[in-house]
């Protein structure tokens, strides 16, 4: 995955901090104060729609070039920037009974971005 | 807002300015929390947890080892920690109330683990026998039904811990579970269950999304 970096158009990982106390959530939710959601911007142009690297899989990949080559397609290939890679989150939280709850959240986090 | 000098890089449409952007991204994250622990709106505290209960009980916690990765297509787990409601206790004789959010335990939650975690205060070179029982609150006729009961010795001072029963864990299913702690065969002078600020009862539980949650993907 590519981190966004600059002007780069390309699709890439953009780091984005949720911030608890920001949103009045830091009352309900004890642990963690924040968390590093991230979330996935930018073109897949055909050239790069069509690279295993940044392709969501080479499954993907191969999908990408047969869509681009027979359909005209819009100016982005016909491919979009999502994610490949994603992590749990642990939140300790009080639920509405004053009851604390300890969860683990597949797939909150994203790690890495790729064209699909 | 969309700023028409510049274009979103993602979908080709207009772009957004940055502060309306980011109200959209913290919006999203809320739901997707919301969403992920099947809550419908942000809990509002009723009744708030003394720092001093919280790190008790926190210490009891069994989350996953440190630098564990959970794997992706495992199912969700929770570990609950319910604080008791003592109002209904006497000298002789302390009840426990435990309550679990409706739409928790509707939404097909299992509860596979329950243990009972209570501060008990003994005089030196004293033991006590102490009758555990588990009761259920009957929704027709608001009876206390017991469903079944626990003997424990009990010979020092500090923290015991009471693995509950499957009977317990399905009152807890049903939202409301009640305990009563009953010292046998000796006269109290007082309470020997403590429920002060830092020696409230509480429960753990390790839940797991039941299979009503499952989505299959085919």
């Amino acid at each position: 995955g590519i981190e966004c970096q600059g002007g780069s158009r390309m699709c890439c990982r953009q780091e984005f901090f949720v911030d608890f106390r920001e949103i009045g959530w830091h009352d309900w939710i004890i642990q963690p104060e924040g968390y590093t959601m991230n979330f996935c911007t930018g073109q897949c142009p055909l050239p790069v729609a069509g690279m295993p690297g940044i392709a969501a899989s080479f499954h993907t990949a191969v999908l990408s070039l047969l869509k681009a080559n027979s359909a005209a397609g819009p100016a982005g290939g016909g491919s979009c920037c999502v994610p490949t890679a994603r992590r749990p989150l642990s939140l300790l939280y009080y639920d509405r009974d004053s009851n604390i709850v300890k969860a683990d959240i597949p797939d909150m986090v994203v790690e890495a971005c790729g064209c699909s | 807002i969309s700023r028409a000098d510049s274009q979103c890089l993602a979908c080709g449409g207009p772009a957004l300015d940055l502060e309306s952007q980011r109200e959209l991204l913290l919006d999203l994250a809320k739901r997707s929390i919301l969403d992920k622990l099947h809550l419908s709106q942000r809990p509002t505290l009723s009744r708030p947890v003394s720092r001093a209960v919280l790190r008790n009980a926190l210490q009891c916690l069994h989350g996953p080892p440190q630098g564990a990765l959970l794997e992706t297509d495992r199912t969700q787990e929770y570990e609950i920690i319910s604080f008791a409601e003592t109002g209904l206790s006497n000298i002789n004789q302390t009840r426990l109330d435990f309550h679990f959010s409706p739409e928790r335990t509707a939404g097909g939650m299992e509860i596979q683990q329950a243990s009972l975690m209570f501060f008990v205060q003994l005089l030196p070179n004293t033991t006590w026998t102490l009758k555990v029982r588990v009761l259920v609150l009957d929704p027709q006729d608001t009876n206390l039904t017991l469903i079944t009961q626990h003997l424990l010795e009990v010979d020092a001072s500090g923290w015991h811990q009471l693995f509950l029963g499957p009977e317990a864990q399905d009152a807890c299913n049903q939202g409301h579970l009640i305990l009563e702690l009953v010292p046998e065969g000796q006269v109290a002078q007082k309470s020997v269950i403590l429920d002060g600020a830092a020696h409230r009862p509480f429960m753990t539980a390790q839940v797991r999304v039941g299979s009503k949650h499952q989505v299959h993907r085919r």
